[in-house]
């Protein structure tokens, strides 16, 4: 399962 | 936030800013691909709707705010106030061919079956080739203005300094986000051509032309 990547980029 | 990253979105900035400009001061949209700045324009709208879910930094959303305001501006520009100086008869590149593979390929691959996170897929898939049009359009004219050429040139960039930020991010805090990264990689691809007329050519001052 992977992790959601955070979204901390544009 | 590392170095390659802020010189990335600070690429991507200037070539907004560039074309922005370039319209504005010629009064003339002439040579740009207005198909490539609808879909970019679709591309920062599907991507930054998490702007009233989730708050990363002031940062993050000025950034994001700049980047949807602009580029509605340019679609102002081009469709509106210089409708008359648009070059469609050289702008036919059939955007349905980019648009229906990133919805089918968003719906087959990605994190999560989330609203958000499938209009961000949509967005990476789509902001890989948004610019296709764009070069369809050099391609076609077979020669692009210095400052278009600009404009290309710090767009590739932004993308490719992104790459470099993610192999960072990989070392130094186990950070990977595989759909952003193979999209970039392809993004970054479809600029290569360019990338190398602009170096052998532009920088030495010459016109950029398509060799015959």
């Amino acid at each position: 399962h992977e992790n959601k990547a955070p979204k901390d980029e544009l | 936030m590392n170095i390659f990253r802020l010189l990335g979105d600070i690429c991507h900035l200037v070539a907004i800013i560039v074309l922005l400009l370039k319209i504005w001061k010629t009064r003339s949209c002439a040579g740009i691909s207005g198909k490539s700045q609808i879909l970019f324009a679709l591309v920062y709208t599907t991507r930054y709707v998490d702007l009233f879910f989730t708050y990363v930094s002031l940062y993050n959303s000025v950034m994001k705010v700049i980047f949807l305001a602009s580029s509605y501006a340019t679609l102002y520009l081009i469709y509106v106030k210089f409708k008359a100086t648009y070059d469609f008869n050289h702008d036919t590149f059939r955007i349905e061919f980019l648009l229906i593979p990133c919805v089918i390929l968003s719906l087959l691959i990605t994190h999560d079956y989330s609203p958000v996170e499938l209009l961000w897929t949509f967005s990476i898939y789509l902001e890989a080739v948004a610019i296709l049009p764009q070069l369809f359009m050099v391609s076609k004219t077979g020669e692009a203005e210095t400052i278009t050429s600009h404009y290309l040139f710090a767009l590739g960039a932004y993308r490719a300094l992104y790459i470099v930020n993610w192999i960072y991010r990989y070392y130094t805090e186990s950070f990977i986000d595989g759909i952003a990264v193979v999209a970039g990689i392809i993004q970054t691809i479809l600029y290569a051509d360019f990338f190398y007329l602009y170096i052998t050519k532009v920088l030495k001052g010459k016109d950029f032309k398509l060799p015959a």
